[in-house]
């Protein structure tokens, strides 16, 4: 599957999606 | 947004398989008298010396089986109950002479830590949660997760047991829909995922408790099981088994499906179908997913084994003694694939 169906990839999208979220 | 682009694998013929990929390692009968439910691999420790040991579930007993040196499987312990049936064995890895089973009628009612006496002389069991339990997984550090609903409101609960027999209790935020099934992410520690009755995807952080994402992947393929999740390279990709797909599709009866998932934005496109091979009638009745190996009993009554990475269905394993397969798992503690029939035969491949 091609980046572009998926949108802006991240490896760190646990941590990212961790600071994120609330608490 | 949803699964549109799905490779299909080429699917080989019927002829091209047979259950010869497998080889019968034994054999062990139940002569417990009621239906057969489930089974499942456990260490145990007998005599000083942990060994894998195999446990059956029927509707008012569970038992434990050693392997005996002349191939024969030998009842060591039996765990009885008397008013709610056993739906499901429940394993825990990394835990040793400890055994899960979730009881009720249609929906599981109780979780129960089955166990030994620390003398190994008598078995015991504890009642661990009770309730409208919707999900039930054993995770890796020794730890249990649950989901229970009330009229209001869900409780999904993570319990680890400690050395010692005692139990810790955590609590992850609950999402609004019910939650369907549970899956650790491999290459992701702490990540748990879940699927939910909305067809959405819902990712938590075991740690913290966080509910991180909520992912609707498409409204193809209603209730679906999710048997394994991985991440990588920023994917998260998700093995599904769908018990309503269609039965005959053109390119053949679909399975189990391999979708990615890209967690930061929500989207997510179907990889792989895995189908039936030509020639093969069926859907997805019951079944179990380790490492790269797909199982499912089918409707038919046989056994069918996918290899994930190649794509297609590498075995087949039709009913034997004119009796259907009625579940079907891999072991948790060798290589081993658990065959069961509803009568008590459980054949070991």
């Amino acid at each position: 599957c091609s980046q572009a169906d998926l949108g802006p990839i991240s490896i760190n999208w646990f941590e990212e999606l961790s600071s994120e979220a609330p608490p | 947004h949803s699964i549109e682009q799905t490779e299909l694998a080429d699917v080989p013929a019927c002829d091209s398989l047979n259950p010869g990929n497998l080889q019968l390692v034994s054999k062990l009968k139940n002569h417990s008298g009621s239906c057969s439910v489930d089974v499942s691999a456990v260490w145990w420790e007998i005599a000083g010396v942990k060994e894998p040991c195999i446990v059956t579930a029927c509707e008012y007993a569970v038992s434990l089986w050693k392997l005996l040196d002349t191939g024969q499987w030998e009842k060591r312990y039996s765990w009885h109950f008397a008013e709610v049936p056993v739906l499901q064995i429940v394993p825990v890895p990394d835990v040793c002479n400890l055994v899960c089973v979730a009881l009720g009628n249609l929906e599981i009612r109780e979780i129960r830590a089955l166990l030994c006496s620390s003398d190994g002389g008598c078995e015991k069991q504890v009642l661990l949660r009770t309730g409208n339990i919707h999900a039930v997984l054993g995770l890796t550090q020794r730890r249990l997760v649950s989901s229970s609903r009330t009229l209001c409101d869900q409780q999904v609960e993570v319990m680890t047991f400690a050395e010692g027999g005692s139990e810790e209790k955590q609590f992850l935020m609950p999402p609004e829909e019910t939650v369907l099934t549970f899956a650790e992410v491999q290459g992701t520690q702490e990540a748990l995922l879940g699927t939910t009755i909305m067809n959405n995807i819902v990712i938590w952080n075991l740690k913290t408790g966080q509910l991180l994402k909520k992912m609707h992947i498409g409204d193809s393929y209603q209730a679906s099981v999710c048997h394994k999740a991985y991440s990588e390279m920023g994917l998260l990709f998700v093995v599904l088994s769908h018990p309503c797909a269609k039965e005959k599709e053109p390119s053949g009866s679909p399975v189990f499906q391999l979708i990615a998932i890209n967690p930061k934005t929500a989207l997510s496109v179907g990889v792989m179908l895995y189908c039936l091979p030509q020639g093969q009638a069926g859907r997805f009745l019951e079944g179990d997913v380790k490492d790269n190996f797909a199982a499912a009993v089918l409707t038919s009554g046989t056994i069918a084994i996918w290899d994930l990475l190649l794509g297609h269905c590498t075995a087949l394993l039709p009913p034997i003694s004119d009796q259907n397969w009625s579940f079907v798992k891999w072991s948790g503690t060798d290589s081993h694939l658990l065959a069961g029939q509803k009568d008590g035969n459980i054949f070991v491949y």
